[in-house]
């Protein structure tokens, strides 16, 4: 209460111009949260352009960020997420943080040539991360 | 489940940074060694990941139709369209190894074709399960009819001719008549060899060899006919086969076992199936050029 007290002493004074929702979003959404992040690449740039005739570019995403401490339902993260924090704060700094890692995946189709010269069509399961979770 | 990356082996590992530990497709081929790599995905990446390895190109009209196929299956980005309902996640086009052909011209029914066809279906993998196969005609022009004519396709399928010591009785042969329309204004002709194909592939056959012969009533008011059977008779046809891959890291869009639960299919209601579906995909693909 007395801490209380204090701030109330202390408040910052919030500038007029901050809008309260810019000011809450800060909490809500810090910058570097664990999230999906693009990343396009051509076949060509791997030197595989002479045997993948289709797509031209894939683009297969990748998850980046911090977790924060209570994860909740926002990753959709399994409770084990928050007891493996509580262990890393509370018990053992060697057991590593949740980690900022894919959940769902799309497929992605292929057309390419084979070493024979026949042609194949052909659909790939998780090639293309669309959600991302802390783990 | 090994990606598309594992299965390339990228050719540029020379240049990748990894210089801790081999690559898995670098260390010796025996089984034991490769970790997590299944057998059939390092065979793909010796294969692919040798310098050089020769690669025979396709010619451009089958590279042409694999194409369509592919915008038809799949967005810009490479994702396969949801509102696909086939089974089948691979279609592999060959061409034919060998051919001969006889090109001989009846005077009352114009003989379109006769011809000696060699198919080598190697890269079909044990884990690929055919579901329908068609023999595909590319015509240079798209010809149109005054009426469709009508046509039979006589098809003799020989197995191939069994070199060890253990095969018992001749190699057998299966013959087929299939009666077909020419289709007005189009650029293919698709001759449904699914029933002749599918026993074969099922036995681990891989070579196939196949008698054909169509002839189609010729049409004496209809010069444009004759253009038609030239070009026809000058190439011969790509073999298509519709898989499903059900192998890990292949793309399944449903689960098989809920899927043959709902929609219990007998083999000819797949047939109809597939006809529909095909109908469907004739019909879109109508639709979608005269909207263009």
């Amino acid at each position: 209460d007395e801490e209380i007290g204090d701030s109330k002493a202390k408040s910052p004074t919030m500038p007029v111009s901050y809008n309260l929702s810019e000011y809450l979003k800060q909490f809500l959404f810090p910058e570097n949260e664990c999230q999906l992040h693009d990343f396009k690449l051509s076949f060509s740039q791997l030197k595989w352009d002479n045997w993948i005739v289709a797509p031209h570019r894939y683009n297969p995403r990748y998850c980046k960020g911090d977790c924060p401490r209570l994860v909740g339902h926002r990753y959709g993260s399994p409770v084990h997420t928050m007891v493996q924090n509580i262990i890393y704060e509370k018990l053992d700094s060697s057991i590593p943080r949740p980690s900022c890692v894919p959940a769902k995946y799309s497929p992605l189709s292929v057309l390419t040539i084979e070493l024979d010269g026949s042609i194949a069509y052909k659909e790939y399961e998780d090639m293309i991360a669309t959600k991302c979770t802390c783990q | 489940s090994p990606t598309l990356e594992d299965e390339a082996g990228t050719l540029t590992s020379g240049e990748a940074s990894v210089e801790a530990e081999p690559l898995p497709w670098e260390q010796p081929l025996d089984r034991e060694n490769s970790p997590g790599l299944p057998p059939p995905l390092l065979k793909v990446l010796t294969n692919r990941h040798l310098p050089g390895a020769p690669r025979l190109q396709p010619d451009s009209r089958s590279l042409r139709y694999m194409k369509r196929l592919y915008k038809a299956y799949a967005t810009k980005e490479g994702i396969p369209k949801s509102d696909r309902s086939h089974l089948y996640n691979t279609v592999r086009l060959f061409t034919p190894c060998a051919q001969h052909q006889q090109p001989s011209w009846g005077q009352v029914t114009g003989v379109l074709q006769s011809m000696d066809l060699l198919f080598n279906l190697d890269r079909i993998t044990d884990h690929e399960y055919l579901l329908k196969s068609v023999l595909l005609y590319s015509l240079k022009n798209p010809v149109s009819f005054s009426s469709t004519p009508k046509c039979m396709c006589h098809l003799v399928v020989k197995e191939p001719e069994c070199s060890s010591p253990f095969c018992f009785g001749s190699p057998r042969s299966f013959t087929f008549n299939l009666q077909f329309e020419l289709r007005k204004n189009h650029k293919w002709i698709e001759i449904d060899v699914t029933t002749l194909l599918q026993p074969l592939v099922a036995s681990n056959k891989r070579n196939i060899h196949i008698a054909l012969n169509f002839t189609c009533l010729k049409n004496q008011q209809n010069p444009v006919q004759d253009e038609l059977f030239d070009m026809a008779r000058l190439m011969a046809p790509s073999l298509l086969v519709y898989l499903n891959d059900t192998s890990a890291q292949a793309y399944h869009r449903w689960n098989s076992l809920r899927y043959k639960r709902r929609h219990q299919l007998s083999p000819d209601q797949r047939d109809l199936f597939f006809y529909h579906k095909e109908e469907e995909l004739t019909q879109d693909r109508k639709f979608s050029r005269r909207r263009r």
